[in-house]
């Protein structure tokens, strides 16, 4: 199983295509059930919330118990402490680099 | 999915692999 992290720090609101987001999960949970541990969004930003809120009615239940939208200073610590200081990149408020 | 950066760390706390997506305007 893996842990996804998905950063939106830097998407701007003409990047948002609801419908390919929709095809991605549909096909990833259909194909890979079971591979996802959790799903972290990080800095979704204030236009991607009703593109979410539509997102979410197309994604399996289970899929959705997975997905945690890190928003505030207590969620941000959970996320920490879950995915490990170790292997969290610093600009996540982690030790490690990040290297691809 | 053409995200700017796409990372794999490797592992976390309990071993499992952690993917990091960053999204910029080639997102999704």
């Amino acid at each position: 199983k893996l842990i996804g992290i998905l950063d939106l720090a830097n998407i701007g609101y003409r990047n948002i295509d609801a419908r390919a987001l929709i095809t991605g999960f549909q096909f990833l949970q259909a194909y890979y059930p079971e591979r996802l541990a959790k799903f972290y969004i990080l800095s979704m930003p204030w236009f991607f919330v009703s593109a979410w809120k539509m997102i979410s009615l197309f994604l399996e239940k289970a899929t959705l118990e997975k997905v945690v939208i890190v928003s505030s200073q207590d969620e941000r610590k959970t996320f920490i402490k879950e995915i490990g200081e170790e292997t969290l990149p610093e600009e996540y408020g982690g030790r490690a680099k990040l290297i691809a | 999915l053409k995200a700017k950066k796409i990372y794999l760390q490797v592992p976390s706390k309990n071993g499992q692999p952690v993917l990091i997506i960053q999204a910029n305007k080639h997102f999704p």
